[in-house]
């Protein structure tokens, strides 16, 4: 099924390695983490 | 060479965290009325450098509504967040503060509250019960009752109701209104009231002449009154005075 194949394909690209001095790009500036819940 | 401005700030940042902590603080600090909040999230933060370490701080801040009322003496920190299925009650809150050599204050704030839409409550919780309107007649009934039990069976000073608090009704499979509201203590006793209610003033607006109270009105299917009242300056909570109690469960 579609559903299947794309949980393959995203398990599958995670496990590319990442090149040497790879810095995941930062976090959105705002707005910021939720504490409790979203209303 | 001019110094680059500096990179902007993030809502996460543990300056934005400092100053946001700062802002609701003033904001509980500064009501009269209701509970205190706490921070749910940094919604929007800028700095507008006015000079070397001196920056003016804008914040949009997501609060929520706590379970303890603006009077009671339970720092913030130990407060629980009401939950989502209580019917939780955000508020949105502008904040301008000010940083002096490194020292935050807070200029203005401006808040608004709303509580959750009841349709989003009842598409998690179905048989949850609703905010109602404070001046709801049935919250108003069991207030009143609530109270004139209460008085009724305290040894204490007589009790004056300062404000309710927030009120919820359930109508299935029981019909319910709890309601939570704020006292404070008079300078009667419970027969001096009883004699010339007219008469008893509030005792002097110390922390200590305030108190808190729960209650639960049961209409259906059998008559019954909770209540729960606790005086900040006694700190052992009062106990559970059922009324009507047709089930002593």
């Amino acid at each position: 099924s579609v559903t299947k194949r794309a949980v393959a394909e995203a398990a599958q690209h995670d496990k590319v390695p990442r090149p040497v001095g790879f810095v995941p790009p930062p976090p959105p500036p705002c707005p910021g983490r939720i504490r409790h819940f979203d209303i | 060479v001019p110094a680059a401005p500096p990179a902007p700030l993030s809502c996460d940042d543990p300056e934005s965290e400092a100053a946001a902590e700062a802002a609701v603080n003033y904001i509980n600090g500064h009501s009269h009325h209701g509970y205190k909040f706490a921070l749910n999230r940094i919604e929007d933060v800028r700095v507008v450098p006015q000079g070397p370490n001196n920056d003016i701080i804008f914040l949009e801040l997501d609060l929520l509504e706590t379970n303890c009322h603006i009077l009671s003496p339970t720092p913030l920190v130990n407060c629980t967040v009401r939950s989502f299925t209580e019917h939780a009650v955000e508020g949105d809150c502008d904040v301008k503060l000010q940083k002096l050599d490194g020292t935050l204050s807070v200029l203005a704030s401006k808040c608004h509250s709303h509580a959750d839409s009841s349709e989003d409550v009842v598409q998690v919780c179905p048989d949850c019960p609703l905010l109602v309107s404070l001046n709801n007649t049935e919250v108003l009934e069991a207030v009143s009752a609530a109270l004139n039990h209460y008085n009724s069976k305290t040894t204490g000073p007589y009790l004056r109701l300062l404000e309710i608090g927030r009120a919820k009704i359930q109508y299935h499979p029981a019909h319910i209104v709890v309601a939570e509201f704020a006292v404070g203590a008079t300078n009667c006793s419970v027969e001096e009231a009883e004699a010339n209610v007219g008469a008893c003033q509030l005792l002097p607006e110390d922390q200590s002449n305030f108190g808190f109270c729960r209650a639960a009105l049961v209409k259906r299917p059998s008559p019954d009154l909770q209540v729960d009242c606790q005086l900040y300056g006694h700190q052992v909570p009062a106990p559970n005075i059922p009324l009507l109690s047709h089930d002593t469960s």
